[in-house]
């Protein structure tokens, strides 16, 4: 069982080697790595370890290879479709994020309880009512669910998202629904991330 | 130096604390702590040990107190004065979270460029004319900014921020803004937590 910190690292190397590829290099060694990503390179070293033996020692990474295989590991180079519950503020700006595309991650529903959104179009598509979102699950697979819909209603999207069949579930809501274990959830949460910043914020006061 | 995983950890911690102090609990195990949040009681007990000597081996951690020390450590027993810029859709959604007040986040000044949002009425300020944002720093210490912007706006928009005094910034926009070392960001990426999950989610197709 591979620790999830290495595989919620994996993408951020994958990005970095997409950037060198693009920009000609093709070979890079654990250190110039490390320093792009402020990780230490026994670090990239030891999370690369997991997965096979790459580049030699002292002459660095091949960058399209490495890169090829870390999208494949992490099934990188296939389409994901990807439905969203909850069209207010927030899961229309989700919904229009320009960053999901290009990485294959395509949104091919999106549904509200709200009448008045009913049949709006957003995202090349048009919003649906909640209410036949099992049904939708049941005649379309869907890989990852977005959940922007309030707190209160976050868990009750969830299990039904799970009913139909998603494994993958990226949820905004401020709350931590409970998943089954075959079930891979993450939060996003800007106050966590707030209070992890404002520790270095006070040190900074004192020094 | 403490490891910034272990910082980032923390904060989630304290969440679990707070929840088991509202409940009345008295004392947790490593133990069960880690089976609340999935991190090994090994973890734990070195996360901790980082900042001192906390319970007694066998008989767990007084809750009321280890909480109380994680609030200081992080800073989390005051008030944080946070400012927005952008105030889209995104921004809006943000400007409403009711998860920051209860943390002690408070958004006090909200601003943009679009003159049809200035003077709107939002999270109990109103919308500022994001030229007056740098004026608005001279005079009124800042300690987090949140950037709602499109991407190609963020990095103008960051560097204002740091200018005017700004040490802590939670970016949204699809972009890995580069700030100088004094200062903490972190960048709110929905295509990096999938694809975190994407490699699960293939695991359990083949298994
Ligand atoms: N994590 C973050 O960074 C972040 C930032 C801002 C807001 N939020 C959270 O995102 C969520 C949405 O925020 P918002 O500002 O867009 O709110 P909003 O009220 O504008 O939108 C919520 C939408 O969800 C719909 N909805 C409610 N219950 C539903 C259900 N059971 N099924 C289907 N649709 C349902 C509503 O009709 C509405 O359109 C909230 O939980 C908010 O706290 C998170
Ligand atoms: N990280 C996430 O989860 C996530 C989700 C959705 C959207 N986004 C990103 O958030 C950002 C905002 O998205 P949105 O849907 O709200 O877009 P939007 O176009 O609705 O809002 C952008 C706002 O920024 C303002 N603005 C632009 N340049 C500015 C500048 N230099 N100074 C001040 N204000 C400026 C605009 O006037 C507008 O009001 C985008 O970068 C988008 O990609 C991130």
């Amino acid at each position: 069982e591979i620790p999830e910190v290495v595989i919620n690292r994996l993408p951020v190397y994958a990005r970095a080697l997409a950037d060198l590829d693009s920009q000609g290099e093709t070979v890079v060694s654990s250190h110039t790595l490390g320093e792009m990503l402020d990780v230490t390179p026994a670090q990239i070293r030891k999370d690369l370890s997991y997965f096979g033996r790459f580049g030699k020692q002292g002459r660095g990474y091949h960058v399209p290879s490495l890169l090829t295989r870390l999208r494949e590991i992490l099934g990188l180079n296939r389409h994901w479709r990807v439905a969203l519950v909850g069209v207010g503020r927030l899961g229309q700006a989700i919904a229009e994020y320009n960053g999901f595309g290009p990485q294959g991650f395509h949104v091919v529903a999106v549904f509200d309880e709200n009448p008045e959104l009913f049949g709006k179009a957003i995202a090349g598509t048009t919003v649906r009512d909640s209410a036949e979102l099992d049904g939708y699950l049941q005649a379309t697979p869907v890989d990852i669910g977005i959940v922007a819909v309030p707190a209160v209603a976050a868990q009750e999207v969830v299990d039904r998202m799970v009913a139909g069949g998603v494994r993958a579930i990226l949820n905004y809501a401020p709350t931590s629904p409970l998943v089954p274990a075959m079930v891979t959830i993450r939060n996003v949460d800007p106050v966590l991330a707030m209070q992890s910043m404002t520790y270095y914020v006070k040190r900074g006061e004192t020094t």
